[in-house]
């Protein structure tokens, strides 16, 4: 089974803005 | 073929061929007869008595004159066409000869024949940096201590081979005409017969330019006396022919020398030297340091091995030596994401492509480590592997694994399912 790819919109980047890519 | 080259298109030592490289070149002279015209006597010699012959100098008249052009013309036996000084210029006055030969030779030979009567003490000197220093090659002189302090005809050692020496032969004032004085570089050095091993010699040959100053006339003892003006007028210095004998200077990497697009003389480099004497290696060839060619081995420049990534490279003596004088070259800039000394590998946040040469321009893929997923953005250089954090999986680590999750956290992506 393969799994899908993380999906960047998922994530909560409220405590992680400086990690946030760019295009995201 | 190429004599650079064997006929396996190894490359082996080449020389320019033996010239008398003053042939047609300009001498500068301190003094010709001429200006204004005047009376020169050729003294003959019948037994015991003597005569003289009287003619006029006059630069103005192509007949009568005697210009430093016939120094380095064909010389012709048959119709022998002398240069002259002004009469009886004396000791501390000198007569001098300067010839420049456009680049560095290697000079076998210095001679000049004469139509004067030799002189009594001349000097043969060389420059190796066109005419800016002069370093003494030969004297002669029946006085050698008194005109240039030098004994006569001193031992040549190896202590002193590159030293001028002093010597009263080829100054008898006799003949009075036709008398030759040759130099002849390398006679009596003790290293001559190993001239390859010898930089010490292969130093001592080399000219930019010669420089032959006359400094006294022989004369019969007559110029005081009553007649002196006619005696004064037979005395002056005439030559018929000036050789220089020698190579161009090569340094065994090239066979012969062309003008260049400035007009300077320059050897036809090969095996790769580049430079006027083909004193250095050409751009990127640099695995190993410039040396002269030998008998023995050609010594060509290597180029750097950087797998057609670099244009540039550097040689490191250290790095020479540690591979038992092999390899010395340090590509830079290695360009198309590779790294190393050779370009061999690939930098960091790179991974190489297997199924491509490594001289491939692709041969370096980018890493792509997944922004959240990877732990950093380094992969594996063989694999492409990046770090993937607690539960991610992927060479990119762009998917949870098996059992784990997608959360909403990107310090951790991915969570066990519960």
């Amino acid at each position: 089974e393969v799994m899908p790819t993380l999906d960047m919109a998922l994530f909560d980047w409220t405590d992680y803005e400086d990690m946030k890519p760019v295009d995201t | 073929p190429d004599p650079c080259y064997d006929e396996n298109g190894n490359p082996r030592r080449c020389i320019p061929d033996f010239v008398n490289s003053a042939f047609g070149k300009d001498v500068r002279v301190s003094s010709t007869c001429g200006a204004p015209a005047t009376r020169y006597c050729v003294v003959t010699e019948k037994g015991e008595e003597r005569s003289r012959d009287c003619n006029i100098c006059d630069a103005t008249d192509p007949k009568k004159s005697h210009p430093p052009a016939y120094l380095t013309d064909l010389n012709n036996p048959h119709n022998l066409t002398c240069w002259q000084s002004d009469n009886y210029l004396q000791y501390p006055q000198n007569v001098t000869l300067t010839l420049s030969l456009g680049k560095k030779f290697e000079v076998t030979y210095v001679s000049l024949q004469f139509c004067s009567p030799r002189p009594e003490s001349m000097a043969i000197f060389k420059s190796m940096d066109y005419g800016k220093t002069w370093v003494p090659f030969q004297f002669y002189s029946t006085q050698c201590k008194r005109m240039y302090n030098k004994p006569s005809k001193a031992a040549i050692t190896k202590q002193n081979e590159q030293e001028a020496i002093c010597t009263d032969s080829h100054t008898d004032m006799q003949p009075l005409t036709g008398g030759l004085i040759a130099f002849s570089t390398l006679d009596g050095r003790p290293s001559a017969h190993d001239f390859d091993n010898s930089p010490v010699l292969q130093d001592w040959v080399t000219a930019t330019d010669i420089k032959v100053t006359f400094n006294r006339l022989h004369t019969f003892g007559d110029e005081n006396e009553d007649d002196s003006e006619l005696a004064r007028d037979s005395y002056f210095y005439a030559v018929s022919d000036l050789q220089v004998g020698g190579r161009c200077k090569c340094n065994g990497h090239a066979s012969k020398c062309v003008k260049d697009r400035e007009g300077n003389l320059v050897c036809e480099c090969k095996h790769n030297t580049a430079g006027p004497e083909c004193d250095r290696c050409k751009p990127f060839h640099y695995d190993r340091p410039w040396q002269r060619a030998t008998a023995r081995e050609a010594n060509e420049c290597v180029a750097c091995h950087c797998n057609l990534h670099a244009r540039r490279c550097r040689f490191n003596m250290e790095l020479y030596k540690l591979s038992g004088r092999r390899s010395g070259g340090v590509c830079l800039n290695c360009r198309h994401n590779t790294a190393g000394r050779h370009c061999h590998y690939c930098k960091e946040g790179y991974y190489r492509d297997m199924t491509k040469a490594i001289s491939h321009r692709r041969a370096c893929k980018a890493c792509d480590c997944h922004p959240v997923g990877a732990a950093g953005k380094t992969c594996n250089q063989t694999t492409g592997q990046c770090p993937c954090k607690d539960g991610v999986t992927g060479i990119t680590c762009n998917r949870c694994a098996k059992g784990y999750q997608q959360s909403r956290s990107p310090i951790a992506p991915c969570i066990k399912i519960p």
